[in-house]
């Protein structure tokens, strides 16, 4: 009978790491606000 | 393999703050009313390729009026920004430019400007006065009242009304009105003025001499009138200049094309 292996979750170190610190790039648009927001 | 097609500009890139650049200095300079307007945001940017070296790009702009009155001399950037607290004015524009060989030009605008909310100023200065409509009987009196008071004391020549900029009432406490209106210097003197006001036209174009005034009225509890009105000069206009006298304050939506 064919039975299903169990496979180990993935460990964390399986992931790609994201290098410390990472900041995400802004959104390009809207851009910075010069003065203030009305 | 075909080159990727490059990364769209970003809002805060300094291509997009150049073309933004052109595009404020083509309102300003197209405009015949009220203040200048300064870059607040760019709230987006899409440029369209036409071929080698030949972009369109359209603009979407966040604008806040300056202090400076649009016929001022001033360079834009020693104009102050209107604060929230006295009651700031936005301008919301599209700009379509165009970009050949890395030589920008503006081929259509269109522009919307309204005051900021009541509600909103209250939140910040429960205690501001706020901006009055332009055909407020108050505001009208006040700006007559000020421009003769002006006109009775001076000794150069007898200046027109060419445009309320804007004005405020406070009723609490005392009953001040605040009014800023641009004028224009006339062919007569005060003195002749007296004889034949009528007579007073506006200096042709090539000897124009514009201006503009503040004046604060107290109705109360004490009565007081205080004006001061600074004239520019003879200006060699870059634009023809198009004054109507009696303009309103806010322009719905000046296309400019």
């Amino acid at each position: 009978s064919v039975t299903k292996r169990a496979v180990a979750a993935p460990a964390q170190h399986d992931k790609v790491p994201r290098p410390v610190g990472f900041v995400p790039p802004p959104p390009p648009c809207p851009g910075k606000i010069r003065h203030f927001d009305i | 393999i075909p080159a990727a097609p490059p990364a769209p500009l970003g809002c805060d890139d300094p291509e997009s703050e150049a073309a933004a650049e052109v595009a404020v200095n083509y309102i300003n300079g197209q405009s015949h009313h009220g203040y200048k307007f300064t870059l607040n945001t760019i709230e987006d940017i899409r440029v369209v390729p036409q071929g080698p070296n030949n972009d369109i790009i359209f603009l979407e702009l966040n604008l806040l009026e300056t202090k400076c009155p649009i016929l001022s001399p001033t360079p834009l950037a020693n104009c102050t920004v209107r604060s929230f607290a006295e009651h700031a004015v936005e301008g919301d524009c599209d700009v379509k430019l165009q970009k050949v060989n890395g030589i920008l030009s503006v081929l259509a605008s269109k522009c919307h400007s309204h005051a900021d909310s009541n509600e909103d100023v209250r939140k910040v200065c429960p205690d501001c006065s706020l901006l009055a409509r332009m055909n407020n009987t108050e505001v009208l009196e006040a700006v007559s009242a000020a421009l003769n008071d002006y006109n009775s004391k001076t000794t150069g020549p007898y200046l027109r009304l060419l445009e309320i900029g804007r004005a405020k009432i406070q009723y609490h406490p005392g009953h001040i009105i605040a009014t800023e209106f641009a004028v224009g210097a006339t062919n007569c003197s005060a003195e002749e003025a007296k004889a034949n006001v009528g007579a007073c036209q506006l200096l042709p174009e090539d000897q124009s001499n514009f201006g503009f005034c503040t004046a604060v009225m107290v109705k109360g509890p004490s009565q007081d009138l205080q004006v001061d009105c600074q004239l520019y000069g003879h200006q060699v206009p870059h634009i023809p200049l198009l004054s109507r006298p009696g303009v309103t304050y806010i322009h719905p939506g000046q296309d400019t094309s």
